[in-house]
């Protein structure tokens, strides 16, 4: 089935990308096969102008007041927030364990430099994923291509800048085929 | 070509634009 592309509104500011919000949760006691993983993520919505992003983020529960294991999404409309999509396949992503407290703070912070084009790296940028467990959050951004050295360092730089990480945080970089 | 840029300080002043409700 084929979905509406999002388009900004009379009088909106329209963004550079169009944008997917999407939310999982694990379900105990489950495998976490592909299948499953396909079946228990939910599509909030998509939004094309800064606007209709408010619209959605005003409404959705803060990372902090989120319990179990759960998941918020947001990448660009038409990209699935998984390693088998093709914009996916080669990339990687930056990692940064957060301690329990910070992370509604620290998504809103990657978000709005997502959104208003923070991070200087072209097409990049995939997304980006909230990730809600018992000890830790963790925050993480998805870029296209692993093996460019100058598009993750730029991004690992642009986020110790928007995030305002403390200067120890450990930011790690995982890519792709290393993990699968 | 054109890139639109926003800054953290616009994306939060659009937050109580009408529009955005």
């Amino acid at each position: 089935t084929k979905r509406k592309v999002a388009v900004p509104g009379a009088g909106e500011h329209p963004l550079q990308y169009n944008y997917t919000f999407w939310y999982s949760r694990r379900t105990p006691g489950r495998p976490t096969s592909t299948q499953s993983y396909e079946q228990n993520i939910k599509q909030i919505g998509s939004f094309a102008s800064v606007e209709q992003f408010w619209r959605f983020y005003s409404h959705m529960i803060r990372p902090d007041d989120l319990t179990g294991h759960s998941d918020f999404h947001l990448f660009k409309e038409g990209i699935k927030p998984m390693w088998e999509d093709d914009a996916n396949k080669s990339g990687g992503k930056w990692i940064i364990r957060l301690r329990k407290g910070l992370a509604s703070r620290c998504w809103e912070n990657l978000i709005l430099a997502i959104l208003g084009e923070q991070f200087m790296v072209g097409e990049e940028i995939c997304g980006a994923v909230v990730s809600v467990r018992f000890q830790e959050d963790i925050i993480s951004i998805w870029n296209k291509t692993a093996s460019d050295q100058a598009t993750t360092a730029r991004i690992r730089d642009t986020l110790r800048r928007v995030l305002n990480l403390p200067p120890n945080t450990i930011m790690e970089y995982k890519n792709t085929h290393r993990q699968h | 070509g054109t890139r639109i840029i926003y800054d953290r300080k616009f994306l939060l002043e659009c937050r109580s634009s009408p529009l955005a409700r």
